[in-house]
């Protein structure tokens, strides 16, 4: 998370940490078997990793605190469309973890709410990303080890297709933006998640409840002026999410 | 060697004189025995007699005895002017057996007519009854009714009257016995006329279990008796009534003794008189009641039925609780009771207990609780409620739902729709937020 502060305790207590062998990614807790992640956390090599290697830390904001033992994933579904040997297509960007034994919740461990019917991304909304990610301090980027966040408002999609197709004219590989996926940033750049970020949540908030608008999935470096962070549209995959977690 | 037995008696036969119908030789001395069952005569009837008719039967002679008594001397033919000839009348021995003698002296003068004789005889049954009473002074074969038999006889006597072990003399019937009828009479023999000789009867009345006998004797009561200052006392004659598991008691008097509650299905009662003193005797109906049980009592939160003023043998009664209460019996629930009221007037099973029934603790609720509204322990009608660990979880529907303890044992809601309570998880709803006051 880059440009912004750490997380108070029991503040976004759906966050997760994701050790995947020996990386680091996020997610988010939406039921009390349930994570939901970014797909290419959990793909390596074009293949869903091995359960056992994908470990799960909730309830924590400092990682040197690391008590607790970690979760297990009982299965990982990943969206049957995402397809990214090259890791230039991001599309489809999600996954869901189902784990071994029922969370029971408390202050530190809530989940977040799904997108209700009907809900909106509305441009200049400000909205709370979070993650253990790359962070930066006096302009080192460094891993955290506190959790952090920072708020940052919808792009208008027009906004950000333009930011990218700025970019393409200076890279080989772009990814596509695609209306499964939304930004959010600052034009001016110096608040966006990062590397380690990955699969976490941007949460919106309705009538004082926390949603899942977004996933974070890709971008280009991080907190770049001109530049912004690109989420997976969680709104887009409700059917699918709520289909994975009844058949399973 | 050993002794034949005695071939058994004829009941009829045929005796003729040696070479019969041949003319019989000289220097006879010829006998024969006749016998028949004991219970028989012999009557015996010449067919044809032709002995050498002499004055006296003096030469040849047919001689015809009973024991050593001669019934008759017999000789000669049928139109012989001299001799005996027995004619056509049967010759009716007093008992079963008969002897004849015949003597032939060593002359017949006539030796070519004389042929000897031919008789029947057969056994004619004995009518002892008819028969005068023997000498001896042992009175009457029977003392009130002689029955005839073939051989043999029989005694019997009148009603009211029974036959002495003796078989001949009959004495006045007791009435007494086993008498197991719930109700019936008795009296003593010849009542209310004195019996004439003395009497010991014995009467007992055993009824079923369950039963008891009352008597009731009638006011005509007469036992003789020596009056004393403290009472009739009872020497010679008394009616003794046993009552098991109590002291016998003699009556005796001429005062009846009424109405006597025996509580027991068993009672004797021996009468006793003897030749000394006048008895005129005792009658009395017994009737049989049920045994009585005690009041069963009542049931606290339940009812005994049927209720009935009072309870006898074989009466049954059945408990049952109130609703949200339990039978209860040695501290093991039972499904249903009835007590029945036995013989010995006590009830077959003590009456149960009402407790109170309960359903259990309530189930548990995952990610919540129950608050107990009212009662105690899960019993009947307590009330609780289910909550949530807020503010992570929260009732599915949001309706605040009571359970009731009902009588069928089971935590009914008070919701139709809601039947058991589901605690879903709060979303998107920390307990802190992220504050900044720094603009």
């Amino acid at each position: 998370i880059i440009g912004g502060s750490d997380a108070p305790d029991d503040t976004i207590p759906w966050q997760v940490m994701l050790s995947i062998d020996g990386g680091r990614g996020g997610g988010m807790v939406i039921g009390d078997r349930w994570i939901m992640t970014a797909a290419h956390n959990v793909m390596h090599d074009g293949n869903v990793v091995p359960n056992e290697t994908v470990r799960i830390y909730m309830g924590l904001t400092n990682v040197n605190t690391l008590m607790n033992s970690p979760v297990y994933a009982a299965s990982i579904h990943t969206h049957p469309l995402y397809n990214n040997p090259n890791l230039v297509d991001f599309n489809h960007d999600i996954a869901l973890i189902k784990i071994q034994d029922p969370i029971t919740f408390n202050s530190s461990v809530m989940p977040i709410c799904l997108p209700a019917e009907g809900a909106t991304y509305v441009t200049g909304t400000m909205g709370l990303v979070s993650g253990f990610g790359v962070t930066e301090t006096d302009k080192r980027r460094i891993l955290t080890n506190k959790m952090k966040y920072v708020q940052v408002p919808v792009v208008e999609q027009q906004a950000c297709s333009d930011s990218i197709t700025l970019l393409k004219k200076k890279k080989v590989l772009v990814p596509i933006l695609t209306n499964n996926m939304f930004c959010a940033g600052v034009p001016e750049g110096g608040k966006d998640s990062c590397q380690g970020d990955s699969g976490g949540p941007y949460a919106l908030r309705d009538d004082g409840r926390f949603w899942a608008a977004g996933i974070v999935s890709w971008g280009f470096d991080c907190g770049q002026r001109g530049t912004y962070g690109v989420y997976t549209r969680v709104i887009n995959y409700i059917d699918w999410i709520n289909k994975t977690m009844q058949e399973n | 060697c050993w002794r034949l037995p005695d071939p058994e008696p004829l009941m009829h036969g045929a005796v003729q004189s040696p070479q019969y119908p041949e003319p019989y030789s000289p220097n006879l001395q010829e006998q024969w025995d006749l016998s028949v069952p004991e219970g028989y005569q012999i009557r015996l009837t010449f067919t044809h007699l032709d002995i050498e008719a002499s004055a006296g039967c003096y030469y040849d002679v047919l001689t015809v005895l009973y024991d050593a008594k001669i019934l008759g001397k017999f000789c000669g033919h049928e139109n012989s002017a001299d001799g005996h000839h027995p004619g056509n009348e049967p010759i009716l021995s007093p008992g079963n057996r008969l002897t004849l003698t015949f003597q032939t002296d060593g002359n017949n003068p006539e030796r070519h007519q004389n042929v000897g004789f031919s008789a029947q005889y057969q056994a004619i049954d004995m009518d002892e009854c008819s028969a005068p009473e023997p000498e001896d002074g042992s009175g009457p074969l029977c003392s009130q009714i002689c029955l005839n038999t073939l051989g043999s006889y029989l005694c019997s006597c009148h009603h009211g009257y029974e036959l002495r072990p003796d078989q001949r003399s009959c004495v006045l019937s007791c009435g007494g016995g086993i008498f197991d009828e719930p109700e019936g009479h008795l009296f003593s023999p010849g009542y209310p006329n004195p019996p004439p000789h003395a009497v010991s009867c014995q009467y007992i009345i055993s009824v079923e279990s369950g039963f008891t006998v009352t008597l009731n004797f009638t006011d005509n009561f007469h036992i003789d008796s020596a009056d004393t200052e403290q009472g009739p006392i009872c020497l010679h004659h008394w009616l003794q009534v046993t009552i098991p598991d109590n002291e016998p008691m003699k009556l005796c008097g001429g005062k009846s003794p009424g109405l006597i509650v025996t509580n027991s299905n068993t009672v004797r009662l021996d009468y006793h008189i003897d030749d000394e003193g006048l008895s005129n005797g005792w009658s009395l109906d017994y009737s049989t009641y049920r045994v009585k049980c005690p009041f069963p009592g009542n049931v606290a939160k339940g009812r005994v039925t049927p209720i009935l003023t009072e309870y006898l043998y074989r009466d049954y009664i059945s408990a049952r609780c109130d609703q949200g209460y339990k039978l209860m019996m040695d501290g093991q629930e039972v499904e249903g009771f009835s007590t029945m009221c036995q013989s010995n007037g006590q009830w077959h099973l003590p009456l149960p207990e009402c407790h109170i029934i309960d359903c259990g603790e309530p189930e548990p609720l995952l990610n919540g609780g129950v608050t107990f509204m009212s009662g105690f322990q899960n019993q009947y009608r307590s009330v609780v409620q289910y909550h949530c660990n807020e503010p992570f979880y929260s009732l599915l529907g949001g309706i605040n739902v009571v359970f009731t303890c009902e009588s069928d044992r089971k935590w009914r809601s008070n919701n139709d729709i809601i039947f058991r309570p589901t605690c879903i998880p709060v979303c998107g709803k920390p307990t802190q937020l992220i504050s900044t006051y720094q603009r």
